[in-house]
Formats: C-alpha cells, sequence, structure tokens
C-alpha cells in the first residue's frame, strides 16, 4: 500500500492507490458520512475512503455558511476547486510574496513600517491594509492552489453553498492521499478526520460521529496550527505579550471553523458594481452561447427558472451607464481616412517580428519574454 | 543541441557565502535559497537547498512549506526546533543537535529557535521551487489577512489585531527577546 502511495504520489495519472483500487461492480450515489456543526454553519464531508473516492483519488466536502457567516483561514495539502452552488460573498486568498494591496485611502498611498512604537503614535489614523479581496456569487467557480490559506465570509442574505473537491492525488500534494486540512485559527474539528486515521478527536467521532450544536461543548482540545507551538515562543515570534500569544491557540472556543462576525466584517474592498469591460465581457458570453443576441427571443429553455431575487437585481445606480454616442453627419464627414500602409512599412514590420521571434512572426512562450516590445 | 545543454550545464553553486544571502539580518542570520531560478538543473531534478545561520537567540519564524517535503541536517550548533501537524499537535519538540537530520512534511508548520549558541543548517526540498508560507513578520499570513478577520477569528480586540499584524517588522528572522522582556509586557 506505501509502495502504491508513492507511485501515485509521483505519477499524477495513475489515479487511485492501487490496480484493484477502480475495479468497482457497481458504483453508488453517496451521501455526507459525516457532519460538524459550526456557530454559524455546517461542514459536511464524504468519507474519502469510500471506493468511488479513492478511485478517483479526490476528496468532496460541503461547507454551508449562515449569512454573516465567517469561514476561518485554513489552508490543504491538496489543489482544490470550489463551486459555488448558492449565495454570495467574498474570499481572502493568502498569496505568499504577494503584496498588501488593498488599503485605506486615508493612509495616504504612503509607506508604514510597521511596528509598535508608529503603532501607537499614529492613533486612531491608522487604517488597515491586506491581500486582495475577491468577490463570488452564485454560479462561481474558485481555485485554491495546494497550502494556500483562505478565508469566505457570507456577506448575502441567505445560506451560502460550496461544493469543494480536493483533488488528493495530485503530483502537487506530497504527502500522503488522505486529505488534510492545516487550520490557522479557532478550535475546529478536522473535517478530515476519518475512522482510524490517528488524532485526538478520532476517538471522539467515533462516538459521536455528528457532533452536538455548537461545537463540542466547551473542550480545551486545542487543533489549529499555533496549539503545537509553545506560547512563549510565539510571543517571540510575533513580538506581542503571552496573553495576546495564548489567544492564537483558540483553546477555550467552541464555535468550531464557521463563525459569526457581530455586525458587518469590515474589509477594505472595492465595490460590487460591475465594470464596464465585465459587462462587455459578459454580453460577449451570452452571444457566443446563445447565438445571435439581437435576434434572439426568450424561449422557455434559457430562462432562468428562479426570479431573481431584490439583492441580485441590477441597482438604480448600476444602471446608470453612459449610452454610446452616435457620430454625427458633420463628424463623419470629417473623419480622416486611414493611411494605407506603404509597402516599405510592412516589409519592416514583417522583419522585426521575424527577428523576435524566429518564428515567421510568432512570439509564444519564454522565447519573448525579454523584449520590452512584447505584450506577454 | 544535448551538448549545449548537459555537457555545460552548470552543476555547482556555493551558498555558504553570507555575501550572497537572500535574507540577512545584522541580529538574527541569513538565509541562502539555491532552486532553479539559480541553479537551473534543479527543475529536471525538482529538488531546492537552502542554507541558514541563526545567531544566539534568534528566531527562524513559523512557517510552512507549501509545495515540498524539507530535510534539515544540523551543520552546527543546535537548536529547538518545533514542528506542528494538521491536527495542531506538536509532532517534534526538541533541540535539534548537529549531524542529525529532521524531515518537515510538506505543509506542516515549523520553527526554529537557535538556543545559547549560533545554529547552522542545510534544508534540502523536494521542489526545485519551494516556498514557504510565514506566519509571523512582515510577508507572513497574518499580514495578508484584514484585521476584522484576525479578530473575529481569535476572539481579539482590532486593537490587538492590528498588534499580530504589525509588530514584527522582520520578515523571516528574528531576534528574539529576552523572557524577561515578554513577562514584563504580559
Amino acid at each position: 500500500e506505501a509502495e502504491a502511495d508513492r507511485v501515485g504520489r509521483r505519477q499524477p495519472s495513475l489515479r487511485g492507490k492501487g490496480e484493484s483500487e477502480c475495479q468497482l461492480d457497481r458504483l453508488n450515489s453517496l451521501e455526507p458520512t459525516n457532519r460538524i456543526q459550526c456557530e454559524a454553519g455546517v461542514i459536511e464531508t464524504w468519507d474519502p475512503n469510500e471506493d468511488e473516492l479513492r478511485c478517483a483519488g479526490v476528496a468532496v466536502v460541503r461547507h454551508i455558511i449562515e449569512p454573516n457567516g465567517l469561514l476561518l483561514p485554513s489552508f490543504a495539502n491538496a489543489p482544490q476547486l470550489i463551486f459555488i452552488e448558492q449565495g454570495r460573498g467574498i474570499q481572502g486568498l493568502v498569496l505568499p510574496g504577494c503584496p498588501e494591496t488593498f488599503q485605506q485611502s486615508q493612509f495616504g498611498g504612503g509607506r508604514f513600517s510597521g511596528g509598535e512604537e508608529e503603532l501607537g503614535r499614529r492613533g486612531p489614523r491608522f487604517q488597515d491594509r491586506h491581500q486582495k479581496v475577491r468577490h463570488f456569487r452564485e454560479g462561481d467557480i474558485l481555485v485554491l492552489p495546494p497550502g494556500t490559506a483562505h478565508w469566505v465570509y457570507n456577506e448575502g442574505d441567505r445560506p451560502l453553498v460550496a461544493i469543494i473537491l480536493l483533488d488528493t492525488t495530485s503530483s502537487l500534494n506530497q504527502l500522503d492521499i488522505n486529505p488534510r486540512r492545516f487550520y490557522l485559527a479557532g478550535n475546529p474539528e478536522n473535517e478530515h478526520q476519518v475512522q482510524g486515521q490517528r488524532g485526538r478527536h478520532s476517538q471522539q467521532q467515533q462516538q459521536q460521529p455528528f457532533a452536538r450544536p455548537g461545537g463540542r461543548g466547551g473542550g480545551s482540545a486545542c487543533d489549529n496550527i499555533f496549539c503545537g507551538f509553545d506560547a512563549e515562543l510565539l510571543a517571540e515570534a510575533f513580538n506581542v505579550d503571552m496573553e495576546t500569544a495564548r489567544r492564537l491557540q483558540n483553546e477555550n472556543d467552541n464555535r468550531n471553523n464557521i463563525v459569526r462576525v457581530e455586525g458587518r466584517l469590515q474589509v477594505v474592498r472595492p465595490p460590487r458594481r460591475q465594470s464596464g469591460w465585465e459587462r462587455e465581457g459578459e454580453s460577449e458570453r451570452e452571444r457566443h452561447r446563445y447565438g445571435r443576441r439581437s435576434s434572439r427571443r426568450e424561449t422557455e429553455w434559457w430562462r432562468p427558472s428562479r426570479r431573481e431575487p431584490e439583492w441580485e437585481r441590477e441597482t438604480e445606480w448600476e444602471r446608470e451607464r453612459p449610452s454610446p454616442r452616435r457620430e454625427t453627419e458633420w463628424e463623419r464627414e470629417r473623419r480622416p481616412s486611414p493611411r494605407r500602409e506603404t509597402e516599405w512599412e510592412r516589409e519592416r514590420e514583417r522583419e522585426r517580428y521575424q527577428g523576435r521571434g524566429g518564428r515567421g512572426g510568432r512570439c509564444d512562450g519564454l522565447e519573448c519574454n525579454g523584449n520590452d516590445n512584447n505584450d506577454n | 543541441g544535448i551538448d549545449e545543454t548537459l555537457c555545460t550545464m552548470r552543476l555547482r553553486e556555493n551558498i555558504q557565502d553570507p555575501a550572497r544571502a537572500d535574507i540577512y539580518t545584522r541580529q538574527a542570520g541569513h538565509i541562502s535559497t539555491l532552486n532553479s531560478h539559480n541553479l537551473p538543473i534543479l527543475s529536471w531534478l525538482q529538488l531546492s537547498a537552502e542554507y541558514g545561520r541563526l545567531h544566539q537567540d534568534a528566531i527562524m519564524g513559523p512557517h510552512w512549506n507549501l509545495n515540498a517535503h524539507s530535510v534539515i541536517y544540523a551543520l552546527r550548533g543546535r537548536a529547538r526546533i518545533q514542528v506542528v501537524d494538521n491536527n495542531g499537535q506538536a509532532v517534534f519538540d526538541e533541540e535539534l543537535q548537529q549531524g542529525r537530520i529532521l524531515v518537515v512534511p510538506q505543509n506542516f508548520a515549523v520553527v526554529k529557535r537557535a538556543e545559547n549558541e549560533e545554529f547552522e543548517w542545510v534544508s534540502f526540498k523536494t521542489s526545485d521551487n519551494a516556498m514557504i508560507n510565514p506566519l509571523a513578520g512582515r510577508t507572513s499570513v497574518m499580514r495578508a489577512l484584514p484585521d476584522e478577520v484576525i479578530a473575529n477569528a481569535y476572539q481579539i480586540s482590532r486593537e490587538d489585531a492590528r498588534r499580530l499584524k504589525y509588530s514584527r517588522k522582520e520578515s523571516t528572522l528574528f531576534r528574539a527577546a529576552s523572557g524577561s522582556m515578554i513577562q514584563r509586557r504580559a
């Protein structure tokens, strides 16, 4: 089994663990086997040891996040694709090395070197900044590279339902094929913990596969990755006091991995208004999907069955986009006619492209990357 | 084309020289990385390496390896190392002594602290472009999160959340405050 594990890991095309893994006599539709009740939502998981899932080398999870619920930051050992079945929200993705480009304008665009002293001196004028925050809505697919932490907030009026697939046999996952989630905060029950897997809560789960509402009832066990570190070492690393360092470990937190935000989550983010470019892109997509849009008449098969709720409908403010101005007769007459390219110019252009890409004018991939005229 | 690639390919690089350090602080030490960007043959092997030196009482902040396992070999001195798994359990919390190796699996969180002497190590990583994600410091996960998310996640005030985000100015290597200072702040 270990050998099959190793081979499967090194060869991503080899799904499943062994040769017999996919010899299934019968396929079954699967229901979630584990349900974790959180303060502001539910996490449901399918047993990754089911034959079908082992054959496919994937794990599946469903998050149901109540309005104003926050999925605490975590990361997994496998690439993830998330489909938003219902609702809308915002997602923060923590990409190592990327700058904190979302910042308050009161910040003055200046540089902030940080530090406790400076923080104190700035007092109430200090504003937050962080990495990019992304809006998403029903029907979206979100992509999460392995090892990349992310958090999600439901800012809609109805539950947010997300179906998550973890590709545990991806070559990007160098651990075993068990799905593993690493929590950066909270005191959550491990959603991928399965029977027989070692861990603090496995015995609890065997006895009680469906957790009580409201979490574990104040247990002092701790599951986020800060719990494994010595609090003093954390205080030194973060340059904070011991009390704050201990709060990182969330020892007496029984809210699980989806918590309720008091009020609304205040983060720096652009408004949800669509830009003109996006509108254009959407109409373009629709044209491809439904054929000639101008002559298209609404038919039963494409009309959405569900009426758009109030919050999804375009607002008055969004509708106020400028209509394209039509050219007048006078302007049309005075418009200069496009000059025709001379043969000499055409020759120069051809030479320039050939000299750059070396492939008859095509410039693809890394070959052209050093050229400052290149768009790519 | 083979003799233009294989035969003339660069196969050697010194990473111990402090002058080529990728991360350097006078107080805490330095780290040099060798990956397929500075030694291209590593892209074939899917491997990379890191050399580090921590001064006495210095810390390499908590972080996880995003896309690789890491095999740490202690070259000189000793350091206290903690490694934490996905259940929040410390799977290693000991001193790593000269001549020993420690395997840190992908995604497991790790922190190193040089105790009473300087600590030198070399890490071999199983990706040609191994990346780490720090938990503390200027380029950390904490800095990337909105302070309100931090406040809600750890049930602390926004002021404390900002302290968590901004109190540590350095990026990876820190000079540890003495124990008495931490107690005093507490």
